[in-house]
């Protein structure tokens, strides 16, 4: 089912401005081509504006800001083109504690058609998760995996081992 | 297709046999810094045919072999195997369950399985490619990838885009 | 030298005169995504000198006067002062109590004040240069540059060495 | 007492080991000077071995081990010329909660020769504080400084404004 690079355009687009508004409360959002020049090909850009702002150049949004919006895109080409899997390490390191609650409530949406490993530090992603594995390094420097929490355990069972987050 | 086992032995960090079970949903990492989670992202990356010794965070493809440590000796070889379960028949096999095993020796050589039976590097490329599974950009996302994007060129962020075509 | 005070108006996101006290000791700034954190932090690099707009996270100068929201109308002028401490008269002048003051039009006409008289940027620059006050590149750590410190070709490294010598 | 850049260069190795050490429990740290080759001018590497482990190539360590190896430089050189002052936005992003009370009590020692301002999400670093601001961005979009707590206070009288880190 491989569409032509247009109709995936659009509809990433369109997936872009819904996920962006969902993690902004508001504002919009959509891709824009860049025609080629200089000897570079075509490329595309992303157009974002948070609610209550002017329309703005990405590089004036701050750090988490940026990182929500990056986040926003990659869900939008997982909702047009679902890939069977995805493993995301630490994408939500800059988000506070309202983005990092809208990231993982989208991640437990997006995972009924992809399967996610998320790496993080962040108690709210760690609270979508059906499994979760601690890992840590021995005394002899070799990585050792301490524990497997299944579905409906609290993370305290998990023991000392992992970091208290 | 989707991941139902990685079993990491002398690759980085994991000198010993080291076994995750994946979540149909979502499985967290987590664990102090230096402790191997990026290793595991690494691993997955490895095993379904990364080539390029950078993208795997090291110098030359021999890093990614158990180095050692004080109380260790350093091993010859790497393994990686990816239990998959092909249910959906998306992999065009006749097996419903395939696993993807690859080895490094520090000698340089390669070799590649598909349930056990020894193939090449094209042939898992080709395969893998065929399926959708894990050959694009964004289905890795490694470390620091998140907060990078926005500084990226328009071709470089259509790159993305073209893949989910 | 300390920093005693710093008033931000119509800097970017600081439309309202916003005053900051320090403490001699450590002062810790916590916000969510987008409140404005590190925009207090191109404050100071702004109020200390900065020419280089891309320093301020803007393509240029004009982008740090506040550019207005869907209910307040975009501002004129974007101004800075610092109050210092230069009880130990590390800054060649014959006050103890020296306020740097900063002003950006949107003609792009600049002003520079040395406790409230008129002055150019030069004079400044050379005041803070002798006084090792805030002139190198390790004074002000802006984010993202820890983790990027390690991929900096040795060249860039020394920078930072040569500038403490 | 603008020393030459070999005594400088001394006095930084010295102290960049010390801080390394600290921070990792172990290891050791120096710097090295990278002859002038292929037109670049002479650099700096840092080279650093965390403990147990061989002697390696910093492109090995994680994430985080990386943002402590470069915090370790960046105290190493305020060691050694002790700017009047330092801005740190995010530095401790990376870090997991061992490293992260390590860094926070190295800064407690700094913070008696140079003044910090430090943007954080981290609660260890906010209990390291004697002031603390908290930053908002109004319906309005504009930056609004919330509060301010005085030594000895605890956090929570900052009221609902700032996110419960
Ligand atoms: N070939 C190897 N042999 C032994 N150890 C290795 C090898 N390659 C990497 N390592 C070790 O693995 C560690 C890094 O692991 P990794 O990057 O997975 O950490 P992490 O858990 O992701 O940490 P962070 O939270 O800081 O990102 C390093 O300390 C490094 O020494
Ligand atoms: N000239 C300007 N006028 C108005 N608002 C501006 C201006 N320049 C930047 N901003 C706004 O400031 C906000 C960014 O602030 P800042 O980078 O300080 O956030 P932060 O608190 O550091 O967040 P994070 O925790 O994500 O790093 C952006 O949302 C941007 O719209
Ligand atoms: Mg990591
Ligand atoms: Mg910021």
């Amino acid at each position: 089912i491989h569409h032509n690079f247009q109709t995936t355009f659009e509809t990433v687009s369109h997936q872009f401005k819904s996920y962006f508004t969902h993690f902004f409360g508001g504002g919009t959002a959509k891709l824009v081509r860049i025609p080629p020049s200089n000897g570079n090909e075509m490329g595309v850009e992303l157009v974002a504006q948070p609610p209550g702002k002017r329309l703005q150049n990405l590089s004036l949004l701050s750090g988490g800001e940026r990182a929500l919006t990056a986040v926003a895109f990659l869900f939008a080409i997982l909702e047009a083109n679902p890939s069977p899997f995805c493993v995301l390490d630490e994408v939500d390191a800059s988000l506070d504690e309202t983005n990092s609650i809208r990231f993982s409530q989208a991640l437990a949406k997006l995972c009924q058609r992809t399967q996610f490993i998320v790496i993080t530090h962040n108690r709210n992603t760690m609270q979508v998760a059906n499994t979760i594995y601690g890992v840590s390094m021995g005394e002899d420097n070799v990585s050792r995996v301490l524990s497997l929490r299944l579905e409906g355990d609290s993370p305290s069972l998990l023991g000392n081992e992992v970091p208290p987050y | 297709v989707f991941l139902r086992r990685l079993e990491l032995k002398g690759f980085k960090s994991f000198a010993r046999p080291t076994q995750f079970e994946f979540d149909r949903g979502v499985t967290v990492i987590v664990g102090p810094n230096g402790s191997g989670k990026s290793n595991v992202a690494d691993g997955l990356r490895w095993v379904l045919g990364e080539q390029n010794a950078r993208n795997l965070r090291a110098r030359r493809m021999e890093d990614i072999i158990f180095t050692g440590s004080s109380q260790r000796t350093p091993l010859g070889m790497a393994e990686a195997s990816l239990d998959l379960d092909n249910s959906r028949e998306e992999l065009p096999l006749e097996f419903t369950d395939v696993t993807l095993t690859r080895r490094a020796y520090r000698s340089g050589e390669s070799e590649y399985f598909i349930n056990r039976g020894r193939t090449r590097w094209r042939d898992v490329a080709e395969l893998l490619l065929k399926a959708n599974v894990g050959q694009n950009g964004y289905t890795i996302i490694g470390q620091g990838v998140i907060e990078n994007f926005i500084n990226l060129r328009p071709e470089e962020k259509r790159l993305w885009l073209e893949e989910a075509a």
